[in-house]
């Protein structure tokens, strides 16, 4: 499922590592 | 068998993001030993400065006590002068 | 199967080692920027130890002029009293 960039709340798409703004990972706090 | 395939490409992806984590990981460690480095500087400036204001202080004062000085020998001076004429007089 | 299961555990794993090197690099990043803070001290502390080197030479070429001056000072007033002496005599 897509997911929300904690640092930036981009909506990233599911196979996206990481974020497409910040380049933060998925599972970065 | 997409799936696997997304999971392959997912994992791949995921392994190259890491090296460049790694990179940027390892350019500020760097960093930051270059920073130290000059960082050590600050306590060695901050008492090079405190010597040379003490210094300074010290060449002041002493310049003080001796122009006081000068004024009491040009004081003296100035009087044996008109004792001095004032004897060439008599 | 097996294979599916061994890729999305591994995935979760360098997901995980991802988030991990992001604190890091987050860490880093702010103690760069603190260092920096400080290095701008640098500048700021030889400027300040360069003037009070510039005043402390002022100072003491001042101080060694005038302690010249006083010498020269001392030497007429002995001379003047010699004098007055001497008047005094005749």
């Amino acid at each position: 499922s897509e997911w929300q960039c904690k640092s930036c709340t981009m909506v990233n798409a599911a196979s996206s590592i990481l974020c497409e703004v910040c380049e933060r990972p998925r599972l970065a706090t | 068998k997409t799936h696997l395939r997304d999971l392959c490409s997912r994992l791949e992806e995921a392994e190259r993001a890491l090296a460049l984590k790694q990179d940027l990981i390892d350019k500020l460690k760097e960093e930051v030993e270059q920073q130290k480095g000059s960082l050590e500087t600050v306590p060695v400036l901050t008492a090079q400065a405190e010597i040379y204001k003490a210094d300074f202080l010290a060449e002041r004062e002493a310049r003080e006590k001796l122009n006081q000085k000068k004024e009491e020998l040009q004081d003296q001076l100035n009087k044996a002068m008109t004792d001095i004429e004032r004897l060439k007089q008599e």
